[in-house]
């Protein structure tokens, strides 16, 4: 769905078309909107929306390395979760699955709702400043970034993360697969994204 | 603090939800 005019609405339809359509095994897509702070007067990233698709099979990511998180750790992220869900549904509501283990993926994904960034810093905002994707595939890469976003996500077991700039924010994905530069989903992203592109009206 | 921007909330719900139903398949105990 291309349209000329930012539509919050459809954001979630082209998170999902971008990483449920692709080859590669993405793990979640991000929106950071691009918005200005009024009162600092300058521009940060915010949350815009994001799509978290998981992964495609638990046993594969303990092998690569990732540590499990502690059973106090796990005890945490159930109760945020608990009381997150109850800000959702009201306080009576009873949710089985808020019980269930919280994979590192999914809380790395629920803590980036939290996140924001300047233009310019951070992994988002370096992209956004520059209009260049930047494109951290390995391990290797993230844990030895100077973003700490990146750094965080090679602890949280993710092995590619990317940013891609757009006219109103900034795209990024994540996998605990380690994907190499694709042409082909920096175009996509170009296509689903370039919100009041009069050319594509 | 109960005061969570809109659109946080939405994709919160969604992710909720979203996790509900891919626990239940996986669970055999969720149908």
């Amino acid at each position: 769905p291309v349209t000329a005019a930012f539509n919050q609405e459809t954001l979630q339809q082209r998170l999902q078309t971008l990483i449920d359509g692709a080859q590669e095994s993405w793990t979640y897509a991000i929106f950071w909107q691009s918005s200005v702070d009024d009162f600092a007067a300058q521009a940060f990233l915010g949350w815009g929306d994001g799509y978290y698709k998981g992964e495609e099979d638990k046993a594969k990511r303990s092998k690569k390395g990732s540590s499990p998180a502690s059973i106090a750790e796990q005890e945490h992220r159930k109760k945020v979760l608990r009381e997150l869900n109850s800000l959702i549904s009201g306080p009576a509501s009873t949710d089985d699955a808020v019980d269930e283990e919280v994979t590192d993926t999914e809380w790395f994904f629920l803590v980036s709702m939290t996140q924001s960034f300047m233009t310019g810093s951070g992994l988002p905002g370096q992209a956004f400043y520059t209009s260049n994707p930047v494109w951290l595939a390995g391990p290797e890469r993230l844990a030895s970034s100077v973003c700490e976003r990146a750094r965080q996500a090679q602890g949280f077991g993710l092995q590619t993360m990317v940013c891609i700039p757009s006219a109103n924010g900034v795209v990024e994905l994540g996998s605990t697969e380690v994907i190499f530069q694709s042409t082909d989903l920096m175009n996509k992203v170009r296509v689903l994204f370039n919100f009041n592109n009069p050319d594509l009206g | 603090d109960g005061d969570l921007p809109l659109q946080r909330r939405k994709s919160l719900q969604r992710f909720l939800e979203k996790r509900r139903s891919r626990l239940v398949m996986v669970s055999p105990y969720g149908s």
